[in-house]
């Protein structure tokens, strides 16, 4: 999917869909992917992150989906 | 919501820079 792994592609879609104003905390991500390791979780979130899909809000552990809502 | 007026400034400046970058990335990867 538009050349991002499918580890990365779980976490924007994750992002992408939560609907709280602060968006996704990385323990809420690590929930949701019980399978994925947090060091994983974390570099998805820095390349997404560095791509412009995706930004912190209140804090570094907070993210957003820059995509269209 | 219960976002303070501080913490939704410093969410719109971030999606604008994530926008920006988006945008350079984009340009970069064509």
């Amino acid at each position: 999917m538009n050349g991002l792994t499918a580890h990365q592609a779980q976490v924007l879609n994750l992002i992408k869909n939560c609907p709280v104003p602060e968006g996704m905390s990385l323990q809420e991500l690590k929930v949701q992917l019980h399978n994925v390791s947090m060091s994983t979780i974390k570099q998805a979130v820095e390349f997404l992150s560095s791509e412009g899909h995706i930004y912190s809000t209140v804090d570094d552990d907070h993210y957003k989906s820059t995509d269209a809502e | 919501s219960g976002l303070t007026e501080e913490q939704k400034r410093r969410i719109e400046e971030n999606r604008q820079l994530a926008l920006a970058r988006r945008a350079e990335r984009l340009a970069a990867h064509r």
